[in-house]
């Protein structure tokens, strides 16, 4: 990042200013300055460029507390089935991700299984359909406006009993603010424990990249539903740089698990932290 | 709220019947916080507090309101000045063919929009179409096939992958059967595919719009002037529609865009069904954005 060749207060406001820019939002970008000024007083740095490699430590740190090693969401455990819910609010990217994950997983020799859980908007059984069938993989679909729950008992009773490795549930996209909408994905988690008790292994949260300080309100309200493991971050090939994500991971602990990076089968990605932040200053 | 955080800072104030710069300078950093926690754009909150400054200094206090109240109002006028529709209202009639195109980005609820602005207008007794020129995500073809049986309006679809060959058969079918409001549903796109917003242009060349629509999401972040100023370059939108402000994002966006652009905004979408389609009311967005 192109800086001023000195370490004063017009620094940390030009620093501020990118993290502001990039959607960390406002308390986000306080405490990381806040941070920063102080390691650097501690450490007498001098250099601007030093201080900015101190400032992409401070954010790494962030992403990489409690989980300092990032698994692969594509190796998960052994477990037959491994099921996996993805929810969100409407049309963040939820069935193109779980069209992307099910190829990754099916070209990786697993058993997929896709349920189309979205049993409301219109066409979004066609839409998952056709993306089970260019992943080369199963569909668990009823016919529209069925209970979403029925559906979804029913896909993951079909996998347990079939031995699939691995579930992908689609939901149908709801606001967080929707109690009725919200009560429903608690019964949809309550029926998918119901056909196994461990399921789901994770519920995956879809943002869209181009989201500002509302992506933090889903996160708590989607979280204080039903327990959220991580994020997809989709739509990462735009221009906006997710900064959102830093909140949700110091507030609420939940990482980022995957990135979406096209409209393309293959355009899903482990998220990588140090990628992540070092994109975040290009 | 904002005025409350202004009002703490004004506690230990003596009212002195106008506000001082000292007045305005402390509750700076509260609005700049306030409108950035709503997703304004920084750049716009820069301006847009300049202008506040002005106004607000030596700006009487009424004797209704405190100080921090006062500097509220004088902010949220000014925001609603900054979005006025200047009386924006789709012009459709009842014996020519009005066109119009719904641009945006992936997922703002564009093929939604459609049906719900389709809807609207039939209620007022206007005959629509709607056309879908999605010719690349999975079954948004049916999806807009689907919505025009929910809503008994006809939807034109080719077999092509070609939207401009999509385009002319509609405007034939449109002229045949007396349509007096087509309405195209496009794909989600990038602002930065060169190849995508080229389609778009040379649709909007050979359909010839009367209006485009550019659909916007409420969530929306620091991007939105991104993005909107790069769709307006490419293609000169008529003006905006807000979706899903059912939702709690504060839609700043709202403000970054009209900003940006100059275009009203002109509906927000209120939920997923067909009836949930408002027009846009400033004073409302003002007081939401503020939170
Ligand atoms: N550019 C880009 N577009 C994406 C990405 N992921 C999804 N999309 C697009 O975003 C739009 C919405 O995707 P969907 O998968 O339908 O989103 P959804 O969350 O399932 O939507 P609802 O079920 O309606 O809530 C589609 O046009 C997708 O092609 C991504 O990573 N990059
Ligand atoms: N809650 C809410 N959901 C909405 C609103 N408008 C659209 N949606 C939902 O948002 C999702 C995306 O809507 P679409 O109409 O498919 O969006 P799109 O812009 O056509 O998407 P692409 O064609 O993939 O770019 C769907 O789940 C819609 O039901 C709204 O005002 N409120
Ligand atoms: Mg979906
Ligand atoms: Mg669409």
């Amino acid at each position: 990042v192109k800086v001023r060749g000195v370490v004063d207060d017009q620094l940390y406001e030009d620093l501020e200013e990118i993290l502001i820019k990039n959607d960390c939002g406002t308390e986000m970008a306080e405490r990381i300055i806040t941070s920063l000024r102080k390691e650097v007083k501690e450490d007498r740095i001098t250099d601007p460029e030093v201080v900015q490699i101190y400032l992409v430590d401070i954010m790494q740190n962030i992403l990489f507390k409690d989980i300092p090693d990032e698994s692969d969401f594509f190796q998960p455990p052994a477990l037959q089935p491994y099921v996996i819910a993805f929810v969100g609010v409407n049309g963040t990217g939820k069935t193109t991700t779980i069209g992307k994950v099910a190829n990754r997983f099916a070209q990786s020799g697993k058993k997929v299984l896709i349920v189309a859980g979205d049993t409301f908007r219109a066409a979004a059984i066609d839409q998952v359909a056709i993306w089970a069938e260019r992943a080369g993989v199963h569909i668990m679909r009823s016919e529209p406006e069925r209970d979403p729950a029925s559906v979804i008992y029913d896909g993951v009773a079909s996998a347990v009993a079939k031995k699939y490795d691995i579930v992908l549930i689609d939901t149908a996209g709801r606001q967080h603010t929707k109690e009725r909408l919200m009560k429903e994905l608690q019964k949809i988690d309550r029926v998918i424990k119901k056909a196994c008790p461990e399921a789901p292994h994770e519920t995956i949260l879809v943002v869209d990249s181009t989201t500002g300080q509302n992506a933090i309100s889903q996160a708590k309200h989607f979280d204080e539903a039903i327990k959220l493991t991580g994020l997809a971050l989709t739509k990462f090939d735009g221009t906006a740089k997710g900064g959102i994500i830093f909140n949700i991971k110091q507030n609420l602990e939940i990482p980022v698990r995957l990135l979406g990076v096209g409209e393309q089968i293959e355009d899903i990605e482990n998220f990588h932290t140090v990628r992540f932040v070092k994109a975040f200053f290009t | 709220s904002l005025s409350e955080r202004l009002d703490s800072i004004f506690r230990n104030l003596k009212g002195s019947g106008y506000l001082t710069e000292q007045n305005i300078k402390d509750s700076i950093r509260e609005i700049r916080l306030a409108l950035l926690e709503a997703d304004v754009n920084f750049k716009i909150v820069k301006n847009f507090i300049a202008e506040v400054e002005k106004r607000a200094i030596g700006a009487e206090v009424m004797k209704s309101l405190s100080p921090g109240q006062q500097i509220v109002k004088i902010v949220h006028e000014q925001l609603i000045a900054l979005m006025d529709t200047e009386g924006f209202e789709m012009k459709v009639y009842n014996n020519k063919l009005t066109k119009i195109m719904m641009v945006g980005l992936q997922g703002s609820g564009k093929t939604t929009a459609c049906a719900k602005l389709a809807a609207m207008y039939r209620k007022k007794g206007i005959k629509p179409m709607m056309v879908a020129c999605d010719v690349y995500r999975p079954a948004a073809i049916e999806q807009l096939k689907v919505l025009g049986r929910q809503i008994d309006i006809p939807v034109v679809t080719e077999d092509t992958k070609d939207v401009v060959t999509i385009a002319e058969s509609a405007l034939k079918q449109a002229y045949s059967a007396f349509t007096n409001l087509l309405i195209f549903d496009t794909a989600g796109r990038l602002h930065i595919d060169a190849d995508m917003m080229d389609e778009v242009a040379r649709l909007k060349t050979h359909v010839k719009p009367d209006y485009i629509f550019f659909v916007a999401d409420s969530m929306t972040g620091q991007d939105a002037v991104t993005v909107a100023s790069e769709f307006y370059k490419k293609l000169e939108f008529d003006a905006v529609i807000l979706t899903k402000m059912d939702g709690d994002a504060r839609g700043g966006a709202a403000l970054s865009i009209k900003a940006v652009t100059g275009r009203p905004l002109a509906y927000v979408g209120t939920g997923e069904k067909i009836p949930d389609l408002e027009v846009f009311y400033a004073d409302r967005m003002a007081s939401r954005i503020l939170g």
